[in-house]
């Protein structure tokens, strides 16, 4: 475990925790992307399969279960209990688009060719683009909550502090992932936009507010 | 290469 990675768990766990908080303190999920946490309950079951059968620390095992469960707990607060606030009109994204090109390109190129292998990075390709239903949604309604545009900056921080993760792991253990680092790359530059956004904007007081 | 390793990140 090294600082980067740590604090990028963090940022990930405040950017979860913010959402949770923002639907279930003002009982609206509006402007929220129910697609993209449907694309993270995904992402979260199909690599923490593992999570029975593999030991690593207490710090692992309990950030899989609290990520496995919140993200079903939001799935469930956007389409169950607060289903009548949910945006259906703007949350269009066809993520059938980015299910099957994750699910090809995992069989294609892998490190091993063994069921927990190959959902592991599939669950790699498909949390990289997971958040475009949600950056589509705010380029569709043209705004975003500023809670909204914390949780996204907290979520698209915790990949890009992952990146300094694994250039500190390759310093120091010589140790990489070509395919997790690829993937998050990309995760990270999707994000750049928005992070652009929010650093001349909302950090300004100024609602998030996209170039119509 | 590094794959092989146990998985430890989230």
């Amino acid at each position: 475990m090294n600082i980067f990675r740590l604090t990028g768990d963090l940022a990930h766990l405040l950017a979860i925790i913010i959402l949770l908080l923002k639907i279930w303190k003002t009982r609206s999920c509006a402007g929220i992307s129910g697609k993209s946490q449907i694309l993270f309950a995904i992402v979260y079951t199909t690599r923490y399969l593992d999570l029975v059968t593999t030991y690593v620390s207490a710090y692992n095992t309990l950030m899989k279960i609290f990520f496995l469960g919140s993200s079903f707990a939001t799935v469930y607060l956007i389409y169950v209990k607060f289903k009548a606030t949910y945006d259906h009109n703007h949350d269009t994204f066809r993520i059938e688009f980015l299910i099957l090109p994750a699910v090809i390109l995992a069989l294609l190129i892998n490190h091993a060719f063994t069921p927990l292998e190959i959902l592991w990075t599939f669950s790699i390709y498909l949390e990289s683009v997971a958040i475009l239903p949600q950056l589509f949604m705010v380029s569709k309604t043209g705004e975003a909550e500023s809670i909204t545009s914390h949780y996204l900056f907290a979520l698209g921080s915790y990949r890009g502090l992952y990146i300094l993760n694994w250039i500190y792991r390759y310093a120091m253990e010589s140790h990489y992932d070509l395919i997790a680092i690829v993937a998050g790359i990309v995760q990270t530059v999707l994000y750049c936009d928005f992070f652009y956004l929010y650093i001349t904007k909302v950090l300004k007081g100024k609602k998030l507010q996209l170039p119509a | 290469k590094g794959a092989r390793r146990k998985k430890d990140e989230l």
